[in-house]
Formats: C-alpha cells, structure tokens, sequence
C-alpha cells in the first residue's frame, strides 16, 4: 500500500508498442479500433503528438524521466541513464514518492540494460514490475508455415488454443492489470498503474481470427511506396529487423533499397491491422474493467504509444527514422469530469467488440491540433493529478533529479474543449 | 505564448549510407545525428556529424538536409531542401 496521503485521480498509463496513428479515431478509414476510439471520444486527442526518438528504449525512457535524448544520453539499449547520465526522477518514481502505489504492467520501460534490467524497480515502482510468462516465446518459433513446420516468421497468425501455454503476452498483461486494480480497489489505495501492451510490435503474433476484419482483397498498398528521389540516403533505414524473419529472408530482398514484393507489402500492411485490432480489444477489456470496478470517475487515462511505424511509405518499413510515420504518435488523455459532462445513468467504458459494431469513423472527442511532444507527457499527468509543479530543466540538468524537458499540455485542455 | 509550437525528434546514423547497423547503431558506432523540428507547416531535419565520447553535435559538419511541407506534402515525398534556396537554413533554425 502507498502512503494513503493522497487526493488526487489515480492514474491509468496505457503505452503502446510501435503504434502510428492508425486508428479510426485519428481518421484512418480501415482499421477497426472502436475501443480505442470510444476513449478517444472521452478525451482531449492530441492528432500531432511526436516521439523523441523513434525507436523504443531511448523514445520511453525519454517520456518517463521528462527528458530528451541529448540529456538521457540513451540513443541505443545499451546504457542506463541513472549511471550514464543523470539520475533522473521518472515519472512513476515521482508518483511513488507522493504516496501513490505504483505498478507496472508488460512492457513499460524497455526491459534490459537501460532500466537496470530491473525496469527501474524499486525506485520507479512500488511492487516488481510483472512481464508475462508467455513474452519468451515472441521470438522463437511458433509460427505455423504452409510446409506445416514452426518458424519465426513476421507474419504470425496463431490460434492461441495452440500456443505455448496456451495464450499471448497482451491477454495476460490485461488479466494482471485486472488484478490489480481489484487489489488496489480492495486497498482503496491511489494508484499508478502503467500497462504497456507489445503488439503491433513485430512479430505480427495475433488470434488468427482478427484477419477477419480484413480481406487481404481490401488491403491496399502504401499511396507512396517508392523512395523519394530526394531522399538524402542517410535518412533512409533499412528495416534490418524486418529483414531477419524467416518469411522475410525467404524472399531474399536486396539489401539496402530492395523492394519488399507487392503480395507480402501486403500480408504486413494487413498483419499490422490485424494486431492493432488484437490490441484494441486488450485496451476494451482493461477499460471495461477500470468501469465495472467503480474506477472511472476518479482515474486519469492517459493513451500513447512510444513511436510509430512505416507501413510502406517511402519504400520503408519499422521505425528507425525522422518521418512523421515513424514520430508521430497517438496521444489522448481521459480526465473525469474535464474532458467528460458530469456522469448520467450510462457507462462510460464498454467493450466493443471489434466483430459487431461498425467503427467509429470521426473522432468525437476534443481535438487538439498543434505539435506537441511525448517528453511532455510528465509534467501533464503530474499535473493532472495535481502533484507539485515540475520545475524546467536548467541547461544542463545532468545533475538535476527533478525538473522537466517537456511542458505541461494542460493549456491544450482549454482550447481543444471550446 | 507568442512562440511556434514545435515538436523535436532526432535518430542516429553510424554512416551516410544505409548499412546493417543504419536502424540501430551502438552509441560508439554513431557518427551523425538527424536533428528534426516538426511545426504545423513544415518538417526540417539537419543531419550532422556527432562524437558519441563527448555527445557533441557539429553543426557545422552537415551531412544532409530535409524540408518538408506539411500541406502540400504531407507524406514527406518531396525533400525541398535545395542548397542554393537555403543554404543558411540550419545556421537561421539552430
């Protein structure tokens, strides 16, 4: 239990893995993400929020110490910042030391090296972080080829039935997270809980049946799918991650500039979709919970993920780049009775089954428009949860434990809800 | 308040040209960093050298610029950096 000296909302951090702004509530008109949408029509939508760094260790522990990577000094996986940099506050820890329980779920700050390979635990976190059992399998050889035999593909469909243990790292981060919220309810704790999903991070391992959703008939291909002619070629990434599946390797592209084939440009594009649905439907149960426990009135939902991904724009794949679609990402936060009227009768958090509702095609919520940043996602939700004001970081900060590199969106709150 | 809102990436490159370390190099492999400033109406990216011992930018060691226009290219498909229409760009921006 926290300290219980606490008056403000609880807090639900929701971070995503490699997840651009392909939803329906950012206007793509082909994903199918109602859940995600629904809580994006309660909330203050950022359509042009950017990540730092597009890649995922220095993009997290940029927006969980409030810091850019310059000062982090984290550009790989390999150093971690409290003995490489500075030995920065991060957000969880400032929500810990203010008497909140703090827990984290799945992957929220990348796990190895560059969080101690602890997940900063204990400084960040009041309980040891929880990584489902499932997650070592992502990477071996599940994946059932048309030869009938397992590989480690990118393109990985499964019946979870008949998976290892019989079930996916993201369907047991929601059941943990569950768990936990009926444990803190049960305390009556204030808490912070931080849950971070890993799909659509490749491989595209997701329940078969959401390809359902989408007919490879239907799935187009990138509107640009050629490199730029301008393209300085030091901008350009090679999408190596990519290239070292064992589909992928099978159709010996040429490195570096090679063209993935038409077909298998795609199985991805239709792969990712897919996985973003999977994930929208762990974000449905995860919210649908928070309600039925009597949580919404008095928790703050914030929703980003750590980066985006090219799906074939400019002939490129995966992050790695300064591309909008690979730095611009989802940002959205629910804050009761700000961004929502006062409560009626009915529920603000359902599930929505992907399979039988017709998605959301405008996002209804509070739209703000202007360029913001994921280092400012600290200061936001400090504030939020009324925490003492982050003061900014002098120049340089390598010695400044608490201060803030991004600024607080609340004046966004403001003019996105007139 | 009377400021630009602007949104900062960067990514590290260890070369100029793509090679199997371009998406993910080691700290002592990077060379140049891709400094980028994202508004409502353009996105412009200096490439320049970078010293991953002392974690120094050399502005003045450009390696590659890029501009795009957000409305009329908002897929970033036409880099308008031209030398010769700005060439003091990155002196100007930084």
């Amino acid at each position: 239990p926290g300290t219980g000296d606490v008056n403000g909302m609880n807090v639900l951090l929701i971070i995503v893995d490699d997840l651009r702004t392909s939803l329906g509530c950012y206007g793509d008109n082909i994903i199918k993400s109602p859940n995600i949408d629904q809580l994006a029509s309660k909330s203050v939508v950022f359509t042009n929020a950017y990540a730092q760094q597009a890649v995922c260790a220095p993009s997290r522990v940029s927006f969980l110490t409030g810091r850019r990577p310059d000062t982090t000094r984290l550009f790989d996986f390999n150093s971690y910042w409290r003995e490489h940099a500075g030995n920065y506050s991060t957000l969880p820890q400032y929500f810990k030391e203010h008497g909140y329980v703090t827990m984290s779920v799945g992957k929220v700050f990348h796990p190895g090296i560059s969080s101690n390979r602890s997940d900063d635990y204990p400084y960040s976190w009041s309980v040891r972080p929880y990584h489902p059992s499932s997650e070592k399998y992502e990477n071996e050889k599940t994946c059932k080829g048309k030869d009938g035999q397992l590989h480690a593909n990118l393109v990985c469909p499964v019946d979870v039935s008949e998976v290892p243990e019989g079930t996916l790292p993201d369907i047991q981060s929601t059941e943990e997270a569950i768990r936990l919220l009926k444990t803190v309810n049960q305390q009556n704790s204030s808490f912070f809980l931080a849950v971070g999903y890993h799909k659509p991070h490749i491989p595209f391992r997701f329940p078969k049946e959401f390809l359902k959703l989408y007919p490879i008939e239907n799935i187009s291909l990138a509107p640009d799918p050629d490199i730029p002619k301008n393209l300085p070629s030091v901008a350009y990434n090679p999408w190596t991650d990519i290239r070292k599946r064992q589909d992928v390797q099978a159709l010996n592209i040429s490195f570096p500039y090679g063209p993935v084939p038409l077909h298998f440009q795609r199985l991805i594009r239709q792969s990712y979709y897919a996985s973003v649905s999977y994930l929208d439907s762990q974000v449905g149960q995860l919210l649908s919970a928070v309600e039925n426990l009597g949580l919404a009135d008095d928790t703050v939902i914030a929703f980003a993920s750590d980066h985006g991904w090219s799906l074939g724009e400019h002939g490129e794949w995966a992050k790695y780049s300064n591309f909008d679609v690979a730095t611009r990402v989802p940002l959205m936060f629910y804050v009761p009775g700000m961004t929502t009227t006062k409560r009626t009768q009915q529920s603000i958090f359902t599930y929505l089954d992907p399979f039988n509702i017709e998605p959301m095609r405008k996002p209804p919520g509070k739209i703000e428009e202007e360029p913001v940043e994921l280092v400012s996602l600290y200061s936001t939700i400090a504030e939020l949860a009324q925490l003492p004001f982050l003061p900014d970081c002098p120049v340089p900060s390598f010695h400044v434990e608490l201060c803030t590199e991004g600024r607080s969106l609340l004046p966004y709150f403001d003019t996105a809800r007139k | 308040e009377n400021t630009e809102s602007v949104a900062y990436s960067s990514y590290p490159r260890p070369s100029d040209t793509p090679q199997w370390n371009s998406d993910l190099p080691d700290l002592k492999d990077i060379r140049i960093m891709g400094y980028s400033m994202r508004t409502s109406t353009y996105r412009f990216t200096l490439w320049v050298g970078y010293n991953p011992v002392t974690f120094e930018a050399n502005i003045t060691d450009i390696h590659a610029q890029e501009l795009y226009l957000v409305k009329t290219d908002p897929n970033q498909d036409n880099n308008l950096f031209n030398k010769s229409l700005h060439f003091d760009l990155a002196q100007r921006v930084f």
